[in-house]
């Protein structure tokens, strides 16, 4: 038997928008930790790495390990009948090939509940190695969201390069150029607010504007974005979900042939 | 020309 619940269902719901625009379907795997997602986008260019602590929701059993295929469009229209104050109850039998969603609003006013098909997903897990990153960006989300969009009309690419002097954010395309700076702030005692940098070693790397404005859909989850930078490895763009867990994005790198 | 490499090459199945 699988159950567990969530305080809100809006916080699962935003989880669900900030990947559905990479993967049509994924496994939820889901043992006595919590939930776990990982999963590439169809082009095999970006990896989704999703970890839901057990201990992030109110309530939390899970008597065997289960893994749980769903189609995320299938399962965004059940998401999207619930209140925006809802708590979720997700509940599955063992070997079960369907799972249940149940919709409870604040003062038990309303309960509905949706039953959902699962699917047999043959996904293989890939190994993430350890890696030294040689620079960590922290800067607020919602800056991060703002600058790829930006330099999203010019290129299809963005150079993220980072030095002891700040983060530049750059991209050329037909019409011309466009370059974005960020200083490290001083503003410590509001870290949500601030940019951070920790640099061992100068980076510079191109990536794909599509992929890094599909990763900026999770900004609602979160108000800081943490990018993880070295050469000829990934991007890792991390976003914190607050008491339940982490959403990260791989981005595969363009590469001079 | 920069070309745009996949995830499997620096990750692999585990």
């Amino acid at each position: 038997m699988f159950e567990a619940r969530l305080a809100s269902s809006a916080t699962f719901k935003k989880v669900l928008d900030a990947i559905k625009d990479l993967l049509n379907e994924a496994s939820f795997d889901c043992s006595d930790a919590g939930i776990q997602l990982q999963a590439m986008d169809n082009s095999h260019v970006s990896l989704v790495s999703l970890n839901l602590k057990s201990d992030g929701f109110e309530k939390y059993r899970c008597d065997r390990n289960l893994t749980m295929g769903m189609n995320l469009a299938s399962l965004s229209k059940v998401f999207r009948c619930s209140g925006s104050d809802d708590t979720v109850t997700i509940k599955a039998q063992d070997d079960a090939d369907t799972v249940t969603f149940m919709f409870e609003a604040k003062k038990q006013e309303k309960i509905s509940d949706y039953e959902m098909k699962l699917m047999n997903l043959d996904q293989e897990h890939l190994g993430i190695p350890e890696t030294e990153f040689s620079c960590i960006i922290k800067l607020p989300s919602g800056e991060f969201a703002r600058i790829v969009r930006d330099l999203s009309q010019f290129g299809e690419s963005i150079v993220i390069s980072c030095t002891k002097e700040g983060v530049k954010f750059s991209t050329q395309g037909d019409i011309g150029t466009g370059n974005v700076k960020l200083a490290q702030t001083n503003n410590f005692d509001k870290e949500d607010q601030s940019v951070i940098i920790d640099m061992q070693e100068p980076v510079s790397l191109t990536f794909s504007c599509e992929y890094l404005n599909s990763f900026t859909k999770a900004t609602p989850l979160s108000n800081q974005v943490t990018l993880s930078l070295c050469d000829n490895v990934p991007l890792v763009v991390e976003y914190q979900i607050p008491d339940l867990g982490h959403l990260k994005y791989y981005l595969a790198p363009k590469i001079e042939e | 020309k920069l070309s745009q490499k996949s995830i499997t090459s620096f990750f692999k199945p585990s």
